[in-house]
């Protein structure tokens, strides 16, 4: 799976993502990608874009948490990013995967609970990363 | 003028150390980093969030090594389907298809549901109309082959496994696939 989010000048956020499914996966079967709310979401406070295991993102609403974490429960960007892939429901259920999410400030978050993730992010606030393993 | 900011990632897993070579790993970041730039340079140019984002999406899409697009897994029946989906936070506008075959670019086709359509999400045979109604590029299914996803595939179907792209054996996500 591949994704992106991002923030305009504007304050404008959006989210892609994209994936070809899992190997040898049963016919017809969708995963999380392209269900609004599971691994791609965005409004008016932040864009998120998941990959890992798409059940445990249809299952839990993953990005939709992370707005609503941010909404309601008052939370930075990372807090909800890192509380909704490695805590809460996602973690209830032995969740596997990983999400990259900007707020409307220029703000970047990049987690996951697996052993990697390919990622990368840049921003006008300084950020400049690229990375795979979890230590990095 | 705000701040820009933008993140990509091209899939989350296990990803031990040993299972790639060093050409592969410097492959990868560097195609991670020209691709995060690419849409960077779209945001600093005035560029909206939804073009930045659909852009790079796209770019991975034309690329083997990530899962999407022309690096597509293989399906139990040796085919590939494909998913994808754009959303546009201040609307609250999305697009999404489902189960697609032979479109080239599902970002692209997402983006079209949203903004050409009364829908949110078109799946399968109805998807792939709409894609030649609008004239979506089409590939044969040559372009989706790549030796390493099909060896993958005959690894998964030995074992009866379903598997993320980048998983290594013993990390199975589920069993019985039919």
């Amino acid at each position: 799976t591949v994704g992106a989010v991002a923030v305009d000048q504007f304050g404008h956020t959006a989210a892609a993502t994209s994936t070809g499914g899992m190997t040898n996966k049963r016919i017809g079967r969708v995963g999380d990608t392209p269900v609004p709310g599971a691994g791609n979401y965005a409004n008016k406070f932040c864009a998120v874009s998941g990959t890992g295991v798409g059940e445990h993102f249809l299952r839990t609403l993953a990005c939709y948490e992370v707005a609503c974490r941010m909404e309601f429960g008052e939370m930075s960007l990372e807090e909800a990013g890192r509380g909704s892939i490695c805590g809460g429901r996602f973690k209830e259920i032995d969740g596997s995967g990983g999400l990259v999410a900007v707020d409307t400030l220029g703000n970047v978050c990049l987690c996951f609970n697996t052993e990697g993730m390919y990622r990368a992010a840049r921003s006008s606030k300084g950020v400049d990363v690229v990375a795979i393993y979890d230590d990095e | 003028q705000g701040s820009v900011a933008i993140a990509i990632h091209g899939g989350a897993g296990t990803i031990p150390r040993n299972s790639m070579t060093s050409e592969m790993d410097a492959e990868l970041r560097s195609v991670l980093k020209e691709t995060v730039e690419s849409g960077y340079n779209i945001l600093t140019q005035g560029g909206t969030a939804l073009d930045a984002v659909e852009k790079v999406v796209l770019q991975m899409e034309d690329n083997p090594l990530f899962n999407a697009g022309k690096g597509s897994v293989f399906t139990s029946a040796g085919t590939h389907e494909m998913d994808a989906a754009v959303m546009e936070g201040h609307t609250l506008r999305c697009g999404g298809v489902t189960c697609v075959r032979g479109v080239r670019n599902p970002i692209s086709l997402a983006r079209a549901v949203m903004e050409k359509t009364r829908h949110v999400l078109l799946c399968g045979e109805g998807a792939e109309e709409f894609a030649r109604e609008i004239g979506a590029p089409f590939e044969p299914p040559e372009y989706f082959f790549t030796k390493r996803r099909f060896d993958q595939l005959q690894r998964a179907i030995e074992k009866n496994v379903t598997r993320l792209d980048h998983s290594v054996d013993g990390k199975e996500v589920e069993g019985k696939t039919g």
